[in-house]
């Protein structure tokens, strides 16, 4: 994973804004990168979320490990908080262990092209209100949440 | 939150982060 | 006998009780401990004995049962708590000044604590009507 970081790239993305786009073709079954940034509990990041959403961050860049614990890549992580949802994505996000410590990795579920955008499905809760999704595959579902 | 946000940390690994004592205050 | 509780819907989970339930420790972050009886009558009084040679703070007072037992006491609606350094009192996470303070002029006296120090909580409740 560290030696696939410089063969990544982020750049604007038709989906949204910024996105991670593979700058070499990735085989399926491949780990293309993890997903880093600050390990909270849950009180912290319900806190947190109430501060990004005020100040118009957004809460994206939350992703739950367990029960407890989030990693938050709001303001300290890696390339990876720029992967952008797809309802029909080229990888999956999967929650691993590594000498008790719980990782985030992102991995190929078919082979991605030179210059493909990486995506995954956030798995977003269903909620209230609605986040429109961008993504554009065919069997897009509408919305992230 | 835009990719060049100023105070942006990149991180090679995950870092447990230490909460504050007066994490959950309401800052006046 | 009163004690601190050591049901988890009264004690967060990852908080350290000891066997007697009389001494309570935790660490990364800010947790709650209630006690094993609830008032709702009458004038109460527990005491706290802090023990500074420990790294950090603590927040003690009172706390109804819908208290978040994953947040320091006075952190919601729920409860009301004092800090032991700065002195500071807390209700729904705001600093609580002035008068209208549910202690007045007890802020000066807690920025003494000292290790070893006795803190008195006493809470009134008049009868419900």
């Amino acid at each position: 994973m560290r030696s696939r970081k410089n063969r990544l790239r982020f750049a604007r993305s038709k989906i949204h804004d910024w996105g991670l786009f593979a700058l070499e073709p990735i085989d399926a079954g491949e780990i293309v990168i993890e997903y880093i940034g600050e390990m909270i509990r849950q009180k912290v990041a319900d806190h947190r979320e109430k501060i990004y959403e005020k100040s118009g961050i957004g809460s994206s860049y939350l992703f739950r490990i367990d029960d407890d614990n989030i990693i938050d890549a709001t303001k300290a992580g890696n390339l990876a908080r720029f992967i952008n949802h797809c309802c029909d994505p080229n990888c999956n996000a999967k929650i691993i262990t590594v000498d008790t410590q719980k990782k985030i990795v992102i991995y190929a579920n078919k082979p991605v092209a030179e210059g493909e955008e990486i995506t995954y499905d956030y798995k977003f809760p269903i909620e209230e209100d609605k986040i429109p999704c961008l993504c554009g595959a065919t069997a897009c579902r509408g919305f992230l949440n | 939150w835009s990719a060049f946000a100023p105070d942006f940390r990149e991180l090679d690994e995950n870092v447990e982060y230490e909460e504050m004592e007066d994490e959950f205050d309401m800052v006046e | 006998p009163v004690t601190l509780s050591f049901e988890v819907t009264h004690t967060a989970p990852q908080m350290k009780l000891s066997p007697d339930g009389l001494t309570i420790f935790t660490e990364k972050g800010y947790r709650m401990s209630k006690a094993t009886h609830g008032v709702y009558e009458g004038c109460w009084y527990y005491e706290v004995k802090f023990h500074s040679n420990e790294k950090g703070h603590a927040r003690v007072g009172w706390s109804q049962i819908s208290g978040d037992l994953q947040a320091p006491c006075g952190c919601d609606v729920f409860s009301y708590s004092f800090r032991d350094s700065p002195g500071t009192l807390f209700h729904q996470s705001a600093h609580v000044k002035g008068n209208d303070a549910f202690s007045a002029g007890y802020i000066d006296m807690l920025d003494a604590i000292e290790d070893g120090d006795v803190l008195g909580i006493m809470i009134n409740l008049p009868p419900p009507t």
